[in-house]
């Protein structure tokens, strides 16, 4: 039996909209953990992983470890259904091939419920080992979403290169070039407005514009966005997800020919 | 632009 109960239902609507272009089938793994996915791009490119923590949700009911295989657009489809207000549970029994989300609006004066079929999914699980990353960028989420759109109008891959000076993204296409610099700063009114550099040493890397723009449908969920870089490693691009967890996009970097 | 490498060069299955 597995019961779990967000009052921010709106959050799990968001984490929807970050993975679904992404990712079409994932496995949702509940254990007493949290509620957690772990799954990659048809191309094997990028990497989602998402946790949502036991105690962020205001009853969570796990009896048993349970992976439920969905396709996230039909997710998405049933969750666009819920109010943005509204109480969001999901309820699955024991060797049932569904899942049931059960909407409530805050005043309790509307309930619904809506069924959906699950899904047999073969997925690999990798295990990701904690790692040291040579340059740790933490800025406004909003502000990374715009230079990723805005580079993708000029090119499809951006180089990121972390010095002394800040952090630069690069990119080239048929009709020019294009470098946005952003420079620590720390003095601004609000933490999450500020641009915080961790360098260890000095690193640059490009990946595939596509991806990083996807990863940005996650905006919504985190003011801030830490990007993690290191020459040997995919980047990792985090939304932490206020008191309950994060969603963690890898990517593989491009290598000259 | 340059060969695009996969994550599954860089994590292994559990």
């Amino acid at each position: 039996m597995l019961e779990l109960r967000l009052v921010q239902g709106s959050l799990l609507k968001k984490v929807l909209e970050a993975i679904r272009e992404l990712v079409t089938d994932a496995n949702f793994d509940c254990s007493a953990t949290g509620f957690s996915l772990q799954a990659m791009d048809s191309s094997h490119v990028a990497l989602v992983a998402l946790l949502l923590r036991s105690e962020g949700f205001e009853h969570y009911r796990c009896d048993r470890n349970l992976s439920m295989g969905m396709n996230l657009n039909n997710v998405s489809k049933m969750l666009r259904c819920a109010g943005n207000n509204d109480i969001i549970t999901v309820k699955a029994d024991d060797g049932s091939d569904t899942v049931t989300f059960m909407f409530e609006s805050p005043n309790q004066d509307k309930i619904a419920d809506f069924e959906m079929k699950l899904m047999d999914i073969d997925s690999e699980h990798l295990g990701i080992p904690d790692a040291e990353y040579q340059a740790i960028v933490r800025m406004p989420s909003s502000e990374f979403a715009r230079i990723c759109k805005d580079l993708s109008s000029i090119g499809d891959t951006v180089i990121i290169s972390v010095t002394k000076e800040g952090v630069k993204f690069s990119t080239a296409g048929d009709i020019g070039t294009a470098n946005i610099v952003c420079r620590q700063n720390k003095t601004v009114d609000k933490p999450e407005e500020a641009t915080i550099i961790e360098m260890q040493e000095p690193v640059s890397l490009t990946f595939a514009l596509r991806y990083m723009n996807s990863f940005t449908k996650a905006t919504p969920l985190s003011e801030t966005v830490t990007i993690s870089l290191s020459s040997d490693l995919p980047v990792v691009v985090e939304y932490k997800i206020a008191e309950m967890g994060y969603i963690r996009f890898y990517l593989a970097p491009k290598i000259e020919e | 632009t340059g060969v695009q490498l996969s994550i599954t060069e860089f994590y292994r299955s559990e």
